[in-house]
């Protein structure tokens, strides 16, 4: 119950946001029950939902920063067993600060601990960066996931952020596991998405899904729609393989 | 002469990288002397070129620093009238300080002005986030060039993005322009892309590129070459593409 899990790549654009959002809403049709947290100020997590500025009563950085309480940033997405907390109060808002002190103070983790038992997965969205927020969500989790792009800019970040994580289970979070490294973007009929599939299937052997999400325009035609795609057209790829995501994670823990 | 244009975008994956390095190629090709300057902790234009840990002698962080010499840290890229600048000294450096003091030192645009008198152009190729980095590249800078990737995401992330330059531009740096807004990965075949570039061209009318660069699967291939398209491929829409774009930024001063 309550396991925290962060969805974590520097890497800009290699499905992070897609995945969180995608991946609760197939976990939330298979009955759990689920909070997705956007702890990037892009805010893509509320956009997907077509949050507009007055939807949002406040976010996870207004708890940070003490101005509110977490239990008052909840919102529901208007789907059965999940819900979401936005990354701020109100987008457009100058200045905002969505400074993340250093870990010393493990802030954010001491935040969620009050939620583990009303969830039973509670996933942390990014920003593209090893920046202290990313830190901080990697100090929370119990589990990460890796999305990586099938192309090359997207593999070659993999090194740095490797070692970042190894670098927070050794100092600050020794139970933190990976869940598992997601191929996003597959294209089977191109050679560069064949020969990174391959690199990295290579190199991490069992800690890679099995599902890969291929690349599939409704996944990003959806946030303008404001659903996750099962909720728009269940029948597409974009929707399956994410469906399919869920379960091999249910499997993981031998529920399904 | 010495006219510094920042690539920005807090919008990960929308072709920042790709735009610098195949931008200043052609650039170099019809024959200005560019240099191509890597904020972003993630070195990619330096992955781009094929640098291992080996080939890097120091890059700007380490003359934000203060511990390097600019000129210490400029790297031929092989190709005539193409230098660049890498992000880092060593990219698996444990703890490497990327850190950038917020904007009342101006540290970037002082250590800038030496370069100019000996380049065309000067390129920043930015992070994809609204941090420091970004902020230095934007005070420092002539003027802009804001990728779009012709998505739902970039284009809400637009209004923030604007924001910030508009705040640069009144308290920093007032005579910061925009170059133009330039539509990436554009697939006509598809309604989203058409969607996103008639509502960009509508709303932005004369500041967005005539030219646009289309979803090419060789501009995802070449980093693993290590080189610019227009060196790997001529004649491959990408590099057919941003020689248009190349040429049409000459055109917008009269030279060409
Ligand atoms: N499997 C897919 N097929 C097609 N398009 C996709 C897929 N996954 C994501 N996208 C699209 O690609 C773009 C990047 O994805 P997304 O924004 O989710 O990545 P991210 O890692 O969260 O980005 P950022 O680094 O900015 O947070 C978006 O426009 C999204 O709609
Ligand atoms: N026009 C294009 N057609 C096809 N692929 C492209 C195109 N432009 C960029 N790409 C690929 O899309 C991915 C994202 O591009 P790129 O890394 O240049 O974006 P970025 O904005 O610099 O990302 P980041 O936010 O991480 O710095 C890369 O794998 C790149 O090779
Ligand atoms: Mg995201
Ligand atoms: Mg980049």
């Amino acid at each position: 119950m309550g396991e925290i899990i962060s969805i974590v790549s520097q890497k800009g654009g290699v499905g992070k946001t897609t995945t969180a959002v995608n991946l609760c809403a197939s976990l939330a049709r298979l009955n759990r029950k689920i909070l997705l947290i956007d702890l990037d100020p892009q805010g893509h997590v509320s956009t997907s939902f077509g949050f507009g500025k007055f939807d949002i009563k406040g976010g996870i950085y207004d708890v940070i920063h003490s101005s509110m309480n977490i239990e008052d940033t909840i919102h529901s997405t208007n789907i059965t067993n999940f819900d979401l907390i936005p990354s701020n109060f109100d987008n457009e808002e100058d200045g905002k600060n969505y400074y993340i002190a250093p870990l010393k103070e493990l802030k954010l983790k001491n935040i969620l601990s009050s939620l583990k038992s009303h969830y039973e997965f509670i996933f942390i969205d990014c920003p593209p960066s090893l920046s202290n927020a990313t830190s901080n969500a990697l100090v929370s989790a119990d589990s990460i996931i890796i999305p990586i792009q099938c192309e090359y800019y997207a593999l070659k970040a993999l090194g740095k952020l490797l070692k970042l994580t190894r670098a927070i289970k050794k100092h600050y979070n020794p139970e933190l596991q990976y869940r598992g490294f997601l191929l996003t973007m597959v294209d089977l009929r191109n050679n560069l998405s064949k020969r990174v599939m391959n690199k990295v299937r290579y190199t991490l052997k069992g800690l890679v899904f099995e599902t890969m999400i291929p690349r599939n325009i409704r996944l990003a035609e959806v946030p303008y729609y404001g659903k996750p795609a099962i909720e728009f057209d269940k029948s597409c790829k974009g929707s399956t393989s994410y469906l399919e995501l869920a379960k091999e994670i249910l499997n993981q823990d031998g529920t399904t």
